[in-house]
Parts: C-alpha cells; structure tokens; sequence
C-alpha cells in the first residue's frame, strides 16, 4: 500500500459524506446502498464513523460530472479513467467525482459502482495506489462480487498505518495476494488452455503463454465473474475446446471467456459415487479423463461418457512414486505434471516414471 | 487532402505521453523540438511505470505496458500529489 504524499489525514474520525447528485444508470436507493456499503468497507478496518447528510456541508462530497467540470482534472467520456477523488482535506479535499458517462452497473457488467466507490474512498481517507494487484487501491478495475467482497489485507494494512487499528477487540483479516516467488507455494488446480496453462490459486489464477516470459496474474472474476474462488480442479476437454473447472460437487464448462449454458453441473453426471465430494485435480489424456480424489483416481472414457470398469484405483499403483494426494495436475506432451504441496512432479505415461521433480513456482519463471 | 491518418506508431506514442503525463507526471511539451529533449525523461517515466505494476522494465511501449495503459483505471496519478 502506498499513503498520499505528506499523509494527509482527516484529523476528526467522525466524518460526513454527501451525495450531491446521482447517475442516470442506477435508481438512487442502490446509488445509496452502494456508497454507504463501500464506506462500510473502510469503517470496518479502522477506527474511522462515516456517516452521510443529505444538505450543507459534508467532508467528502460525491458526485457524478462528465468531461471538464472544474477541478483541473477532466474526464474522458467512456472508460479510460471512470473516477478520481482528493486527499482529506478543506473544501475540494476528500470529495470523490465519478465520470458520468461511463455505464455505473450493480452487476459484473462494466462498470460496478460499489468497486469504484470504494477504490475512491481510499483516496478520500488518505491512501495512494497499492502496486498489489489483488489490493483495493490498485489502479486498474476489476470485478469482484460485491456481496461477498472482503477488504484485502494490504488495503487493511493501509487504513489501520493512517488511522490505526479498529476499536474492536478481533482486527479485521483480509486475503493477501500469492506471490509467485514464495518457495511454499501451492496451487488449487492446474489446466491448459489453447496453448496456455493456468495456475490457479484462491481468488486468482497465473495465466503462462508458450511465448510470454513474464506470467500474468488475474482475479479469476476478471474473465468469469460468477464462477466462484477456489477452484479446485480444472482440465482441458480438447475435443470441445473446453474448460471443465470444479469446486465441491459442481462443475462449469468454460469456452474462452464465456460460462457454457446450463453450468454448474453435478459431478454426478460424470458416474461418481454419491460418497466423492470434490475433486482434488483432472487431467485430459488420449479420449480418457484421469480425476483424482484423495488417494485414489477414476478414468473416464471421453467418447462412451462413462468411468471406465475397474476404477477408482490407487493413485501409486498407476503413477509410481506420486504421493498419497494430489493438489493439481496437467497433460502436456504425454506427461503428467502432479502438483502436490510446493513441488510438482513430471510423470512420463510412455516409460511409466517420474522423470523430473521441482518446486512448482518454477513454471512461475522464480 | 484527406488528412494523414495516424500510423500506429503516432498513436502508440500519444498514448503513452497521455498516460505518462496523466498519472506519472510527465511535463506536459508543447513543441516537438522539446520532445526530442524529453526523450529520456519519456523512459524514465516509462520505467517508472513498468515498475508499479510490475511488468518487464524495458522504458520501451512494449504490448504488454500498453495493454496496460488502456485498461480502464482510477484517475488519481500513481506517484506524486
């Protein structure tokens, strides 16, 4: 996190919002729900009362302008930059201007209002840009669902180094965001796409290009905004030019951007036992799927769309020297790659070994 | 005459002297003569910020700092008042 220049702070923590005037997007009642909620947001992280008047003055005044309006910092019509806010202070300080005409939405649609609200709030209470890309205060927009949105740490971190900690007697805990370099870490669920691989991890994922160096990381809700955090499973249907993601007994059907038609499923459909609840990793191999839950796997065969007799097996029987369970894996070029705690494993189906262990942040280029 | 349509190249840079300019305090120059002196204020500004978020720091408008200079974003500058 990163606090404004000179850390200007407001030096009373009873502060007053106003909402000067509305947008033609939304009615007023989830304008003011939004607000109110984004400044929740802040007050549950610290030791700040923000409280909202509907006339005279008000330290941080909320309005929507277009275009130049004023305050030597015009607008640019439809996306670019969608709002600004000024540091805590008299008069223009604090107060928080949305651009007009962007499209202010309370769903994933661009762009949700709630995010916006209480990016800019930080600013108004005295926090700068965070260069954490899973924090609130990082420049760039990007969805999340605001019913069940919690304050990153770092953000937390931030607030709390202005205003100190909140009064209660538990500090609020937020997510942090995984670093790639972190010798411990771990993913959910691995799979390719189209050339590429995927790592994901919590409410992220890392996206690895043949031809890119540098690996991406993304908020999951950036590319599909209702598939939930925490996937657990993921693999690579390249027949259907797929991806199948699960988390506890559901799955979805990912093709590019888009969530398939009729997603979430029950991996019922696929002829497991009522007594499977989750996935722990999938992988796609010649026709047949391999799904591996605790210690053991099933196969299923993609064509007859039915597990295959004599299963579920051990996992160790088949791929010697894989451990009791895994966390991930994926198929490329005849070998499986079986993430299991930091490090992951290249199993060759053709010669029936491993021929390769290393921690798993290498694929993270670290 | 129709006018010169911008080459992608022109754009490029106007993008980057916009955004540097908007949220990495890059003076503001009025004539290309200036221009050509700032050449090295442009990348080190561009470094800058390559650095905030975290991708290659070339001081070049590679694709990937100018996918990121069109993502939409907060207004508020990233270094500075």
């Amino acid at each position: 996190f990163m606090l404004t220049p000179g850390h200007p702070k407001w030096k009373h923590t009873n502060l007053t919002y106003r909402i000067i005037n509305q947008t033609t997007n939304l009615t007023n009642d989830v304008v003011e729900r939004y607000i109110e909620e984004a400044f929740q947001l802040w007050k549950n992280a610290s030791s700040l009362n923000i409280t909202r008047v509907l006339q005279g003055e008000a330290d941080i005044k909320i309005a929507f302008f277009q275009r130049d309006h004023g305050d030597n910092s015009p607008f640019d019509g439809p996306n670019g930059i969608l709002a600004h806010a000024f540091q805590p202070g008299p008069g223009i300080g604090g107060d928080v201007h949305f651009d007009a005409e962007e499209m202010w939405t309370n769903t994933s649609k661009d762009y949700n209002l709630y995010l916006v609200a209480a990016h800019e709030f930080g600013h108004s209470l005295g926090l700068s840009h965070s260069t954490d890309p899973g924090a609130l205060m990082y420049p760039t927009y990007s969805f999340h669902e605001p019913s069940t949105y919690v304050l990153p740490q770092d953000d937390i971190n931030g607030i709390q180094a202005i205003y100190g900690p909140a009064d209660r007697p538990v500090q609020p805990t937020g997510p942090t965001t995984p670093t790639a370099c972190d010798p411990r870490l771990t993913f959910d669920a691995v799979t390719t796409l189209r050339g590429e691989i995927l790592f994901f991890k919590d409410k992220y994922f890392w996206r690895k290009h043949p031809q890119v160096r540098r690996v991406e990381l993304n908020f999951i809700s950036l590319f599909w905004p209702t598939l939930p955090d925490g996937i657990q499973a993921a693999y690579e249907d390249f027949y259907r030019d797929v991806v199948i993601v699960f988390k506890g007994k559901q799955y979805w059907a990912l093709s590019g951007y888009d969530i398939q038609q009729g997603y979430p499923k029950d991996i019922l459909n696929y002829g497991f036992p009522s007594s499977v609840h989750a996935i722990d990793a999938a992988a796609s191999y010649r026709g047949k799927t391999y799904f591996f839950v605790n210690n053991q796997f099933w196969r299923y065969d993609d064509q007859r769309q039915s597990m295959d007799p004599g299963y579920p097996k051990s996992i160790a029987s088949t791929f010697q020297g894989i451990g009791s369970r895994v966390d991930a894996v994926f198929q490329r070029d005849d070998v499986f790659f079986f993430f299991s705690g930091p490090i992951h494993y290249a199993f060759d189906f053709r010669y029936q070994r491993i021929t390769k262990v290393e921690r798993n942040n290498r694929w993270l280029n670290c | 005459f129709p006018v010169p349509s911008e080459s992608p190249e022109e754009k490029n840079i106007k993008i980057v002297q916009d955004y540097l300019e908007k949220f990495y305090q890059l003076p503001k120059y009025r004539h290309p003569s200036e221009r050509k002196k700032s050449a090295s204020v442009i990348v080190e500004k561009l470094k800058e910020m390559q650095r905030f978020f975290g991708l290659n720091v070339t001081g070049k408008q590679d694709e990937e700092t100018l996918k990121t200079m069109q993502k939409p974003r907060c207004g508020v500058p990233d270094s500075g008042n």
